[in-house]
């Protein structure tokens, strides 16, 4: 563990804290993505079986069913409990469109074709990919409530960090894992317009709004 | 690569 997997893994742990907590404050969850919410699920779901085959650490396994509990919670909330304000007009990207190529991707490119990781590979690639009926969602609504941005940049900041976690693994240990890292890097950079658009108006005090 | 099987990242 070093302090850039820590500080990736407060990010998301955070990410995710934030999206529950806006939905159950709010009493709504509009502007949020249900699709992108169903595939993070898929993505915790797939990734965290090995909570059943391999322990790493109580820190691991704890982190492991915090994701998939809080993932579960927040499709409860947004599909039950807060549906009347899921805002489903506007969110519209087809998720097969990425399962489908995921999916076979995980299937040609593996580090060993076994049940167990395959399901480890897809979850890697579709995390990579999971946020974009998100952004598709912002940007055709062409705005963001500002604790839906802190969202956002929580989340994409924590694979970010996590590839500076990879370059300290290389150096330091000699590990490195290229399937995480080129999704990872993937993941970083279909934030980036994102990520720009945060710091120079959200950051600033203004609401996140799209140029028309 | 190095890692197969044993994943210690989240």
């Amino acid at each position: 563990m070093n302090v850039f997997r820590l500080a990736g893994d407060i990010s998301h742990l955070l990410a995710i804290i934030v999206l529950v907590i806006k939905i159950w404050k709010t009493r709504s969850c509009a502007g949020i993505s249900g699709r992108s919410q169903i595939l993070f699920a898929l993505v915790y779901t797939t990734r965290y079986l090995d909570l059943f085959t391999n322990f790493i650490s109580a820190y691991n396994s704890a982190m492991k069913i915090f994701f998939i509990v809080a993932s579960y919670a927040t499709i409860f909330l947004m599909y039950s409990k807060f549906r009347a304000t899921y805002d489903h007009n506007h969110d519209t990207f087809r998720i097969e469109f990425l399962i489908v190529p995921v999916s076979g991707l995980a299937l040609l490119v593996n580090h060993d074709f076994t049940p167990l990781e395959i399901l480890w590979t897809f979850s890697i690639y579709l995390e990579s990919v999971a946020i974009l009926p998100q952004l598709f969602m912002v940007s055709k609504t062409g705005e963001a409530e500002t604790i839906t941005s802190h969202y956002l940049f929580a989340l994409g900041s924590y694979r970010t960090l996590y590839l500076f976690n990879w370059i300290y693994r290389y150096y330091a240990e000699g590990f490195y894992d290229l399937i995480a890292i080129i999704a990872g890097l993937v993941q970083s950079v279909l934030y980036c317009d994102f990520f720009y658009l945060y710091i120079t108006k959200v950051l600033k005090g203004k609401r996140l709004s799209l140029p028309a | 690569d190095t890692n197969s099987e044993i994943h210690d990242e989240l």
